[in-house]
């Protein structure tokens, strides 16, 4: 077994506190500027989790906020011991793809009962990087401010910065990491100029080599989430997906139908914005919050998706969607699994999942671990009463009810058959007013 | 989670660890502290330990201004913070029956 002897708190001191000058920058360049009033980082305290309001409320006053990028490196006194499990090995961060599965392994409450949650573990993904600040989905908890977060094969990627994250009020459902190669590089500078140099080749030695090994680049230009656009009409955007080269699929409330120009983004850097317009959107009135955009050129470099044709309940999926930072640092992945799948008439109609979605990712595309596209996000949930949202509760429109009016359009240029998506049965209306589908039509008892 | 997550699992389990700051005790006044966050064991040979500065904060000599972008170098030495700074790292298995008892907090578990 690799699990250490247990270990009752052993003193230590302080050798430094160091931050990651390209991490700061890079946070100031995402959270910074118009953008930081509405956003909120908590975290950090000995005292529990305040409820997400009030919390958001404190939110500035903790200790850990104000270090926010800042981390101790402390060395152990009189309790070093030999290494009996595996050698901790670095990852270069920018070696990850977005979407590449992490472990966060972080005591929530800090030293709070460690004896019950020291190291515990959540899964997530890498849901998006500007250079070393990385975001992911793993739920992480105040007190796991300084968790280490690892990549399957066990190499350290980051420490967590800040656990929770708010935007304009709505919890965000990422956690803000620093990659762990670019803080130890700091870290190891910064002991070479306080004149500690061993300290300094130690860390140096658990470092990536410089430069990466070409091979071990992120492969984004095949994954499914390229496919996944940024859609701007006049000063509203949002997310979508494109189906074929100069074809978008979007939301109804990011490209209404009166819109006479949208300016589509791609996902990577390298394709070139295109100008289109709406050919279709539904009626205010329709269940179906869908717009379909017509380029005016086509789109490069983009891989479409498949389309998916079966929706299986519990199966691994991700959402993509610039709802966290627009087109600031490029479209956010995050994960979970297809929760739900709403039937009428053995048609799927609706899709719940629990991945994080956030405003801005409606018309985000969902695609299955494999990469097929099961539908667009259209909504997340808010309760009324509170205020609360709940980003891990969202709604997405199969592409399966979708599928056949799109393809007609794309042989024909036909918008008959889309115009039908204007005209649903009452029991699709319902189940997207989330009210329940009676079992039986009321009967009468005069 | 499966056996594809296990070097991840090893690695999490060999290197987290949890790392709390408190003042020492002095004559007529209260310790401030303790903060705690969670933190990665870098090198057990060496001791090393690498966790959120933000507990350290509290007890900077110039204040939590010293970690404003611009007001200095990215690093701040030990001698950064007070003396009476008193820092303590745990590690290893502590969850299940066998572990030790911790301080009763504020937190609780009420039934759903």
């Amino acid at each position: 077994s690799v699990r250490p002897a247990p270990r009752g708190p052993a003193r230590a001191r302080l050798l430094l506190l160091v931050c990651c000058p390209t991490f700061r920058s890079s946070f100031a360049r995402l959270f910074g500027g118009e953008a930081a009033e509405q956003w909120r980082f908590a975290g950090g305290s000995t005292e529990p989790p305040a409820p997400p309001q009030e919390a958001e409320a404190e939110a500035d006053e903790g200790p850990l906020l104000a270090a926010l990028g800042w981390f101790a490196l402390l060395r152990v006194e009189g309790r070093a011991e030999a290494s009996k499990g595996p050698r901790l090995s670095v990852a270069a961060a920018a070696s990850l793809p977005k979407g590449a599965p992490l472990l966060a392994c972080g005591s929530p409450f800090g030293a709070f009962c460690p004896d019950i949650f020291l190291n515990s573990l959540s899964r997530g993904v890498l849901s998006n990087a500007a250079g070393p600040l990385l975001l992911t989905d793993a739920r992480c908890l105040p007190g796991t401010e300084g968790a280490g977060v690892f990549s399957a094969d066990g190499e350290l990627v980051a420490l967590v910065a800040a656990p929770l994250c708010w935007r304009a009020r709505e919890w965000v459902g990422l956690s803000l990491l620093c990659a762990a190669d670019a803080l130890l590089r700091a870290a190891a500078h910064a002991l070479g100029r306080l004149g500690s140099q061993a300290d300094a080749r130690l860390l140096a030695a658990l470092l990536p080599p410089d430069g990466g090994d070409p091979a071990a680049a992120p492969t984004e230009h095949s994954a499914a989430w390229v496919a996944a656009v940024l859609v701007e009409c006049g000063s509203v955007w949002g997310s979508g997906v494109a189906l074929a080269p100069r074809l978008v699929l979007t939301c109804r409330h990011v490209a209404p139908r009166e819109a006479k120009r949208v300016l589509v983004r791609p996902a990577t850097p390298k394709s070139s914005p295109v100008w289109g317009k709406v050919v279709f959107a539904t009626q205010d009135t329709s269940p179906y919050d869908v717009a379909v955009v017509k380029l005016e050129e086509n789109l490069k470099g983009i891989p479409f998706p498949v389309l998916a044709s079966h929706f299986h309940e519990g199966e691994d999926v991700q959402v993509v969607g610039f709802g966290a930072f627009g087109q600031t640092c490029g479209p956010s992945v995050t994960s979970g699994i297809l929760s739900a799948v709403v039937e009428v008439n053995d048609a799927p109609v609706m899709l719940q999942t629990t991945c994080a979605v956030h405003g801005g990712s409606s018309g985000g595309p969902l695609f299955t671990g494999s990469g097929e596209l099961l539908g667009i996000v259209t909504s997340n949930t808010r309760d009324n009463s509170t205020g609360a949202t709940y980003p891990h509760l969202n709604f997405s429109i199969p592409i399966t009810a979708l599928e056949p009016a799109l393809d007609q359009y794309r042989r024909t240029g036909d918008l008959q058959p889309l115009q039908e998506l204007d005209r649903p049965g009452e029991q699709v209306r319902v189940v997207w007013r989330l009210q329940r589908v009676p079992a039986e039509p009321p009967r009468s008892k005069l | 989670m499966g056996r594809r997550w296990d070097p991840a699992l090893a690695a999490g389990e060999q290197a987290g660890c949890v790392v709390s700051a408190r003042g020492a005790e002095r004559p007529g006044a209260e310790a401030e502290g303790p903060w705690s966050c969670s933190g990665v064991l870098l090198s057990r040979r060496a001791g090393l330990v690498l966790c959120h500065g933000g507990i350290v904060a509290p007890f900077l000599r110039m204040g939590a201004a010293a970690l404003q972008p611009g007001a200095g170098p990215p690093f701040l030495g030990a001698d950064s913070c007070r003396d009476d700074l008193r820092l303590h790292v745990q590690w290893g298995p502590g969850r299940g029956p066998g572990a030790q008892a911790g301080p009763r907090g504020a937190l609780c578990t009420p039934p759903c």
